[in-house]
C-alpha cells in the first residue's frame, strides 16, 4: 500500500483535478484505491458527485474526533475499484481544534493504519494551506505529489513547499519522499507556459514527471456531472494524460 | 478611506490579480491606494516585484508581533499613488500565535486605524482558507468583492464563503458589505464559463459586477515582471477589463 499526498499551498493548481483523475486512471488498472479529502472545500467529494447530505454524515472530521472508524466512512465513488472518505465544511474546525491536542501531526496516520492491506494507493487531497491537515497529510503520506500549474505564483511558491517538506521528513516523516512535480494546465500557445516548464526542470531535474497534463476544457467540464474526466470523456486529451500519469507512476512502484 | 477585502476560500480564482491590477487602476484614477497582502504565500509582494529580502524586514506580520508600527512598513509599489503594506512566509506563523490573543479577530482593524486618512481605497488580498487571516480582514474591512473564477468548483464554495461573511457581520462587523461577485477568467469559447455567469447572475442577482475579467494571458504574464498589467500593456483586454472595473466601484462610492 502507497499513501500519497497531492498537495501545494498555491491555491487552483490542479490538486483536486489530479486526486481525482489518477485515482480513477489507477483504478481502470485494477489497482484498488482510496481517496481521502483532506481539504474542508470537499472538492474532490462534490466532484464525485456526492450529495452534501451524505457528506455531513459520513467525512474525515468524524473520524478525526473519533466518533466513527474510517472503515465505516468510506463511500462508493461511482468508479470500479475506486471508494472516498468524504470531507465536509466542519473540517474547518479541525485546524483550531487540533492545536491542542497531543501528537496532533500524527492523527490522519494513525486513522489510515486501520486499512492497511485493502488498497494498492491512497491518495491524499490537501488543502491550498501550510496547515495543519496538510501537515497531517505529509506526516501520514509515503510520498508527495506537487501539481504545479506552468504560471509564475506558483513557481514562486515551490521553495516554501520544500522547505515544508523538508521540517517534515526531520521531525515528523523521515520516510517522506518526493514522488514527482507534475506540470498541469500546460498550453503550448503561451510563453509563460514554456519559461516555468524549462525553469521547473533545470532547477528540479530528475523530479518532475515526464507526463505534463494540458489545459483541457473537459478537465473543468466534468466535476459539474460528478465524474472523473475518465468517465465523462474517455477521448479526451485530459483522460489520456492522467491515463498516461498512472502508467509513469506504476511503472516506477511496480503493479501487483 | 474605504477598506475593501479581496476574498474566496477557494484558490486559484483571481485575487492576487484583482488586488494588484484594480489597485493600479485606481491609483491610475490618481485616488491613493494601499494593497495589504494577508496572504503568507505573498504573491501581491512579488508580483509588484519586492525583492524577498526587502519583503523579510517589513512586513505585515512584524505589525502583528508589534515591533513596528504600519506606517513605518509600508513600501513603494513603483506606481504613484500606490503603496504596499508587504507579506512574508513569517506570517504562517500568525495564523497559529494569534489562536491566544485576546481580541484575535481584530488585530488587523486596529493596526489599519492608524493610517486613517492617508488613502481612499485599502484593498486587503486575502490567502485561500477561512482562517484567522481571513477573519482578520473581513474584520477590518467596510466591503468585501468576491473574484469568482467561472468554473464548478468556484461555484460551489460561494455558499460556505457567505456563511462566513454572515457569522462575521454577526459577531464582528456589522457594517460588512458586499461590494460584489466578479467574474473571473471568464472564456466565452466554453460552455462551462457561461453556465456559471448565467447561474451565479440569477442566484445573486444585484451583486454580480457589470465588469466581467476575460482570461486573458498578459495578466499572467505581467507578474514576471513585477508590474501591474496596466504598465505591462497597457491596450491589452486585460488592463482595459481592471480600468472599467475601477470606474464602476468609483462610481458607487463617489469619488472624491
Ligand atoms: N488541466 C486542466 N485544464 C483545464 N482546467 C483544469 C485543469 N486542471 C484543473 N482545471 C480546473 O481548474 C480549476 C482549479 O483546479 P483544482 O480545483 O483541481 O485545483 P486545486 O489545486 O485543487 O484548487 P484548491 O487550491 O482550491 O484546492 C478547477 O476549476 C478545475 O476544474
Ligand atoms: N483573467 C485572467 N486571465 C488569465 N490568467 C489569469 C487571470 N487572472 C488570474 N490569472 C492567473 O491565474 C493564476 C491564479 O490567479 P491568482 O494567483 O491571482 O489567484 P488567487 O485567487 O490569488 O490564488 P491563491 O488562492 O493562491 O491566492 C495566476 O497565475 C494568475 O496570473
Ligand atoms: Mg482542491
Ligand atoms: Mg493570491
Amino acid at each position: 500500500m502507497r499513501i500519497i499526498a497531492i498537495a501545494n499551498q498555491k491555491g487552483g493548481v490542479g490538486k483536486t483535478t489530479t486526486a481525482i483523475n489518477l485515482g480513477a486512471a489507477l483504478a481502470q488498472r485494477e489497482l484498488p484505491t482510496l481517496l481521502v479529502d483532506v481539504d474542508p472545500q470537499a472538492n474532490t467529494t462534490s466532484g464525485l458527485g456526492l450529495e452534501r447530505a451524505a457528506a455531513r454524515e459520513r467525512n474525515l472530521y468524524r473520524a478525526i474526533c473519533g466518533t466513527a472508524s474510517v472503515a465505516n466512512l468510506v463511500v462508493d465513488s461511482g468508479v470500479p475499484h475506486l471508494r472516498l472518505l468524504p470531507s465536509h465544511a466542519d473540517l474547518i474546525g479541525a485546524e483550531v481544534e487540533l492545536v491542542q491536542q497531543l501528537a496532533r501531526e500524527r492523527i490522519l496516520k494513525r486513522l489510515l493504519e486501520d486499512l492497511s492491506g485493502q488498497y494498492r494507493y491512497i491518495l491524499l487531497d490537501c488543502p491550498p494551506s501550510l496547515g495543519l491537515l496538510t501537515v497531517n497529510a505529509l506526516t501520514a503520506a509515503h510520498s508527495l505529489i506537487i501539481p504545479l500549474q506552468c504560471e509564475y505564483y506558483a513557481l514562486e511558491g515551490l521553495a516554501q513547499l520544500l522547505k515544508t517538506v523538508k521540517l517534515i521528513r526531520d521531525n515528523l516523516n523521515p520516510g517522506l519522499e518526493i514522488e514527482g512535480v507534475l506540470l498541469t494546465m500546460y498550453d503550448a500557445r503561451t510563453n509563460i507556459s514554456e519559461q516555468v516548464a524549462r525553469e521547473v526542470r533545470e532547477h528540479f531535474r530528475g523530479y518532475v514527471f515526464n507526463t505534463v497534463i494540458p489545459r483541457n476544457v473537459r478537465l473543468a467540464e466534468a466535476p459539474s456531472h460528478g465524474k472523473p474526466v475518465l468517465t465523462y470523456d474517455p477521448s479526451s486529451v485530459g483522460s489520456r494524460s492522467y491515463a498516461a500519469l498512472a502508467e509513469e507512476l506504476v511503472g516506477r512502484n511496480g503493479a501487483p
